[in-house]
């Protein structure tokens, strides 16, 4: 653990904790995308199918969290806010983002087993999950800040990763090809929004496209 | 560089 990976990791709890008071305090999951939430649940369930091997108590209870919560948001949204969501705005086809990730994790992997092929879908998968967020959001050209903060700690979460990858190849020699190629397209993703949130949103203004 | 690839990142 190096403190760029636990700030990443901090970020990214926190941003689920932002999600989830936006949903609570409006009481409405306007302006968040249930394909991208349906997404980062595959991208958990997928990825942590080794749950039961022990890391650490961190990991394990991390593991824990992430696919707890991003299924309780899919209820929130599907069922308890239903009438809130306006799938007319949701439009991106994500069949196209699964059977890519797919094919990609069937071809490029470590190892081809079942429990690694998954582990790299899952991978691939959340490096292209933000994309309904991101087209929802270009759509609409405007969000609440609330979803503004949410979307920058997700991706703050995933560009301190490169620093915690950059910092464990100078002092723990660590290479991982996979990671590291979708993580860096994943961070690229969001740089249209940082741009956007830190010009507007960080100078009091309303998230709005120009 | 091992194989057996250890994912010990979440």
């Amino acid at each position: 653990m190096n403190f760029f990976r636990l700030t990443a990791d901090l970020m990214h709890l926190l941003s689920i904790f932002v999600l989830l008071l936006k949903i609570q305090k409006t009481r409405s999951c306007s302006g968040i995308s249930f394909k991208t939430q349906l997404l980062y649940a595959v991208v958990f369930v997928t990825r942590y199918l080794d749950l039961l091997k022990w890391i650490s108590l961190y990991n394990t209870l991390m593991k824990i969290f992430f696919i707890a919560s991003s299924i309780y948001i899919l209820y929130l949204m599907k069922i308890k806010f239903r009438a809130t969501y306006d799938p007319s705005q949701d439009t991106f086809r994500i069949e196209f983002l699964l059977g890519a990730c797919l094919l990609l994790a069937l071809v490029f992997n470590y190892t081809f087993t079942f429990i690694e092929v998954l582990w790299t879908f899952s991978i691939y998968l959340e490096a292209v999950a933000i994309l309904p967020q991101l087209f929802m959001l270009s759509r609409t050209g405007e969000a609440e800040t609330i979803t503004t903060h949410y979307l920058f700690a997700l991706g703050a979460y995933r560009g301190l990763y490169l620093l915690n990858w950059i910092w464990r190849f100078y002092t723990e020699h660590h290479i991982d090809w996979i990671v590291w190629v979708a993580g860096a397209i994943q961070t690229a993703l969001y740089s249209d929004f940082f741009y956007i949130y830190y010009k507007k949103v960080l100078h009091g203004q309303k998230f709005e496209l120009p | 560089h091992n194989t057996e690839h250890k994912h010990d990142e979440l």
